[in-house]
């Protein structure tokens, strides 16, 4: 579900991946991303949910909702982070961790 | 000369000081020049902001809020256990609190507008901050953040790559291209001997870092150094002093009003509302015009503790204050008549890789950068603004380390500040430290980095294995850097700040937000359960006719004369329940030849309801259309009827 502006960054609850696509510029770039970034969350077995905020080229993957084992969660990363690794048009990627945030 | 009926108003001691005159932030005179900061618009990033308060209400800015937490555009904060949700709200009434409401306090800012993005109530990740720090980033002139890693002096932390990001793609896409003021506070880990040269945010040449002092403009007991603090404004003290008076959230045991927001969360938010007074009068201030003008108008102040130092430039610091108070008067005048510093050019060194030893004696180990006039040709860079250095450092006691750099003037910052309860095994790691100590002092020379082991056991030596030098600054010679000031200086009589007296603003980019629309789940689930009962109510429907169509013998005997029809109850008819069934056409066969039925030609009259009796020339005109079977040539008809079939 696309929220508003991006990423469905509500709590992420799942493992979740960030993304920099390599990708044309000019008209219908963002077109050509957003597929490039959909071609990626099938082959990584993920959702795409979305542009990160106003940062051009960025995508969030993240796993579909649904309960797993610790161990099938390993494999599931382990699978992931070597699809990323090697796919031509991935510039850049993150696994998405909890920050430690606190106020002032 | 200002006087408002907030019954707060007159405890609201870090806007109009009566019992100590000068501690406070100096706005008044300000305000009575209607500079209040309209037109401007000041996103609180926390955990909410009630916004349906009456002091906040006024001011809200739904178009510029959101709520990343659950994924809507309502950014109310989430009543929680702790009763901790207020913070936003409490933030936010600092800046933009309504005057004259008779309710509680007055912002700063009381005629901005105030948004709240909600991203601290809930697990929050890279990609999250950086959709926070971006959002709605075209009605968003300023994001205040009171909040950052821990301050239990001993983490390392701050923005990550997407925040970085999202950072840098603000100050150069946000507010029209003029770029998002972003104003952090300072940490609050002085108990734990932190110094927020270790937060990154704190660190980052793109925000503008805030410390505090209580009212007697000491460094209290929670606030922290370091060499990248700005400036400082007030905050609550100690248990003798008064803290900040703002509107509160009136959830659990809130009461909207509250007389004890303290910490550097509170100082923040009073340089947001500082910063907005500073954009109505100067829209097109860009975000290093902004930082300028604070290192250019804090002022100093007697504080023997505060170790104060003036650079080459004049300008004095502390690694407690900063460049000093902040001073609504004088931030707001220099406002009116700066004009836009040159643009941002920077040198970065080569990567130099020293694989060298800390001596574990007092003597420290020194290593040097020269920069010399041709490394600087090419960017033209001729006077400092931020100096970022990037170590890497191997030590079996992190906090056992301290870093100092000392720029060409001899100028020392104390980037790296021992940390008695950082035992952390792993070093530095491509950390940048930053110091903003050197700002306005030339670019070339010889740069040293002096790091010592401070640590009292004899454990195995640290290693700095390599570091990075980075400058940033412009082409802004020494002594255009000294005609600013004396240009300044000559402004703040106040005699610019009257609406006479405009420079002339270029109007902004016209930056198209991504905020393509979608459907928020919210959205989604209300259509897909609207959906669903259309759908369910169809079949009933559909089903029910069915059924009672099947119920009612329904077996016309249309082979000789006329049709009878079943006979309608009177009761249905009176009640006008009865259900109204009829062929749409006659057995006549549309060839024309066929089971035409005998005696007078079959037609199909549409028995109309009964509202044909209540008469009236429609409806016997209507009538004349019904029998429409006599009146067309059988031709015309046939087709005519074929087509009603």
């Amino acid at each position: 579900l696309v929220g508003a502006g991006g990423p469905r960054a509500q709590g992420p609850r799942g493992l979740s991946w960030a993304v920099r696509l390599d990708g044309p510029e000019g008209e219908g770039a963002e077109e050509s991303l957003e597929r490039r970034a959909d071609a990626l969350a099938q082959a990584t077995g993920l959702m795409n949910a979305g542009r990160i905020g106003e940062l051009q080229g960025h995508y969030l993957l993240v796993q579909p909702a649904g309960h797993r084992q610790a161990r099938q969660v390993k494999a599931i990363r382990q699978q992931v982070e070597a699809v990323l690794a090697r796919h031509e048009a991935v510039r850049w990627h993150s696994e998405q961790r909890l920050l430690k945030r606190t106020k002032r | 000369g200002v006087h408002f009926n907030d019954p707060k108003y007159p405890q609201q001691w870090h806007l109009n000081n009566r019992r100590s005159p000068g501690r406070d932030i100096n706005v008044t005179g300000v305000w009575e020049r209607n500079v209040t900061g309209r037109g401007v618009t000041v996103v609180v990033v926390d955990d909410g902001v009630e916004h349906t308060i009456q002091d906040i209400a006024p001011n809200y800015s739904p178009e510029g809020s959101y709520d990343l937490n659950s994924n809507d555009p309502d950014p109310m904060p989430h009543p929680d256990l702790e009763n901790g949700n207020h913070h936003g709200t409490r933030c936010a009434g600092e800046i933009a609190a309504v005057p004259n409401n008779s309710f509680c306090a007055v912002g700063v800012a009381f005629g901005s507008r105030i948004a709240g993005i909600r991203v601290l109530d809930g697990p929050l990740t890279d990609s999250m901050e950086a959709v926070a720090f971006n959002k709605h980033y075209q009605i968003n002139d300023i994001y205040s953040c009171s909040w950052g890693p821990d301050d239990d002096g001993k983490t390392v932390d701050g923005p990550h790559q997407l925040g970085k990001a999202a950072l840098q793609h603000g100050v150069i896409a946000g507010r029209q291209g003029f770029g998002s003021i972003f104003v952090v506070a300072s940490g609050n880990g002085g108990q734990h001997n932190d110094n927020c040269n270790y937060d990154g945010y704190a660190n980052s040449i793109y925000t503008v870092t805030i410390g505090a002092v209580d009212e007697e403009g000491r460094m209290p007991f929670y606030a922290e150094e370091c060499a990248s603090m700005l400036a400082v404004t007030f905050s609550g003290g100690d248990k003798m002093l008064r803290s900040i008076v703002t509107t509160d959230w009136d959830l659990q045991k809130g009461t909207g009003c509250t007389e004890g927001h303290t910490g550097t969360s509170a100082a923040a938010p009073l340089a947001a509302g500082m910063i907005a007074l500073m954009l109505q009068v100067r829209p097109c201030l860009t975000w290093r015009d902004v930082q300028h003008i604070i290192v250019f108008t804090a002022t100093r102040y007697e504080d023997r503790h505060a170790d104060w130092i003036t650079n080459e430039a004049g300008f004095s610091h502390s690694h407690q204050h900063g460049f000093g108070l902040l001073n609504a008067w004088r931030l707001v005048n220099a406002a009116k008549i700066w004009t836009s510093v040159p643009y941002l050019a920077s040198y970065v060194s080569p990567v130099l890789k020293e694989n060298k030893a800390i001596p574990l004696s007092a003597r420290p180990l020194e290593v040097l950068w020269n920069v010399s006039r041709m490394d600087l040709d090419m960017s033209g860079l001729k006077t400092l603004e931020h100096v970022a250095v990037t170590v890497s450092i191997t030590h079996p006691r992190r906090g056992s380390l301290e870093v100092k750099l000392f720029c060409p003037s001899g100028m020392m910052s104390l980037i790296g500040a021992p940390r008695s309860l950082d035992s952390d095994p792993n070093g530095f790691n491509d950390w940048t430290f930053s110091t903003v100590r050197c700002w306005g002092e030339r670019a070339k020379g010889t740069y040293r980095l002096v790091i010592r082991d401070v640590g009292d056991e004899t454990s195995q030596a640290g290693v700095l294995r390599q570091w990075q030098l980075t400058l940033y600054g412009s082409v802004w010679s020494p002594v255009d850097i000294r005609d600013r000031q004396r240009l300044l200086e000559s402004a703040m009589s106040g005699k610019y700040l009257h609406d006479g007296f405009t420079l002339p603003c270029p109007p902004g980019l016209n930056i198209p937000e991504e905020d393509g629309y979608t459907i928020t789940p919210n959205t989604l689930k209300t259509l897909v359960l609207i959906g669903c009962f259309t759908v369910f109510w169809t079949i009933y429907y559909t089903l029910e006719v069915y059924l009672s169509q099947r119920n009612v013998a329904f077996r016309p005997i249309c082979r000789s004369g006329p049709c009878h029809w079943p006979q309608r109850s009177q009761k249905a008819k009176e009640e006008g329940t009865e259900l109204e069934s009829m062929p749409l056409c006659s057995s006549q066969d549309p060839g024309g030849v066929g089971l035409e039925s005998e005696g007078s030609p079959t037609t199909s009259r549409l028995h109309a309801p009964d509202l044909l009796d209540q008469g009236d020339w429609s409806l016997s005109q209507s009538r004349g259309a019904l029998d429409v079977p006599q009146l067309l040539p059988p031709d015309l008809l046939q087709g005519k009827e074929a087509q009603m079939c």
